[in-house]
Order: C-alpha cells, then structure tokens, then sequence
C-alpha cells in the first residue's frame, strides 16, 4: 500500500 | 463508499441536527462549549476549501456545504440569538494549546508540504482534540442535559465508525491514510470515558452524572 490522503473522506 | 463510512457520515449529520435542536427547544446553549463549535467552523473551513478546486462527487459536496453552514449557522445561535445563555466562566479551556500543536504538527507531519495540503493536515489534528473544550466543561460542571449526551454520542460514532471503514477500506483498496487513521484513533479514544458513562447510565434511563 502507499500512503496518502483519502480525498474522498469528509 | 463503504457502510462504515456512510453510517458515520449520517451519524455526524445526525450529531448537528440533535444540537440545532437542543439549542432551539431549549432555547438556550447552556452547557455547550462554544470554543469547540468555533474549533468545528475552523476545521470545516481548513478541510473543505478544496471545494475550489476539486470535485469529488454530488454527496461529498453537499456534505461540505452543510457542515460548513450548519456550523457557522451554531456559532450564530450560541453568540447572537441565544447569547445570554452562555457562560463563558465554564468554557475556560485555553484552545491555543490545541491550536498551536496542530499547526506545529501539521508542518513536520504532512504528505505534502504545500498551503492547502497542509491546511487539510491541520484540521484533522485540530478536529482529533476539538472536542476538549466540551468535554472539559462536562468534567467540571459533572452533568450534562440528556439531548447534550445524544449529541456527543453521535459526534462520537462518527468518528468510531470511521474505523471500521479504514480496516474495510485497507484490504480493499490499495491506499492507506495513516494521518487521518491515527488521528482518527486519538479522537475516538478521548471519548472513551464519556461512552462509558453514557451506556451506563444515559441509555438506562438516568441522568447523566459524573461520580463526585
């Protein structure tokens, strides 16, 4: 997995 | 989309609506901390100016637009309509010791040194301790009316639910957010107390009340 923002969340 | 996630959302939703309601049948704001809901338009206000410049779906843009609203629409309540049911000599809780760490961390710890990736960063540590104040207020005045608690367990879930929704999420997709994970799990956990003396308590029928 890589990290990164969900930009889909609120 | 994921259950948890969606289930959470209506759960934040829910939250507001409990509070807007409780402030206008009571017709007062009385042990609601008003430097939390000025925490909340600040996080909202961080995280959502991508509204500008990124479209995600219809749902996660109506959603921001009301949290935006409805929290700005509080902070009015609390401070012009029903400003005489506010004591500020309860809600003493000095947010610059949550604001300024998170703009601290928010500067060495982000995915992106850049403005409005770190504006996002910042409001979610700020919104992982912004509940403080209220909480701090409930400790020391030991009571709470029974809608307030309803509020709280809801903004509560919220953000539980989201944790099921990261595990789902993390063996489904190929993408973590451990900022959002981790913050996520220190919000939740600073209602730890507060949960247990509500489903002691609150969901049996009495009052809410702190031991002595």
């Amino acid at each position: 997995e890589k990290a990164e923002r969900a930009k889909d969340e609120l | 989309m994921n259950l948890f996630r969606l289930l959470g959302d209506l759960s934040h939703l829910a939250s507001i609506f409990i509070l807007i309601h409780k402030i206008q049948t009571t017709r007062s704001c009385r042990g609601i901390s008003f430097q939390t809901q000025a925490l909340y338009v600040t996080v909202f206000v961080a995280r959502y100016i991508d509204l500008f410049f990124r479209w995600i779906s219809l749902y996660n843009f109506f959603m921001k637009i009301f949290f935006i609203a409805s929290s700005v629409y509080i902070l009015y309540l609390m401070k012009y309509r029903y400003r005489p049911t506010h004591d500020p000599s309860i809600d003493t809780f000095k947010v610059e010791y949550l604001v300024g760490p998170a703009v601290v961390l928010s500067l060495i710890f982000n995915y992106k040194f850049e403005f409005t990736e770190i504006l996002w960063t910042f409001s979610i540590y700020l919104e992982a301790v912004a509940i403080l104040p209220q909480l701090f207020m409930l400790q020391r005045t030991g009571e709470a009316e029974t809608i307030t608690t309803h509020y709280l367990a809801a903004l509560g879930a919220y953000r539980a639910l989201y944790i099921p929704n990261w595990i789902y999420r993390y063996f489904t997709e190929d993408v973590v957010d451990p900022i959002a994970i981790v913050a996520g799990l220190v919000q939740t956990g600073l209602y730890l107390d507060f949960f247990y003396v509500y489903f002691t308590k609150v969901l049996q029928g009495q009052k809410f009340e702190l031991p002595a």
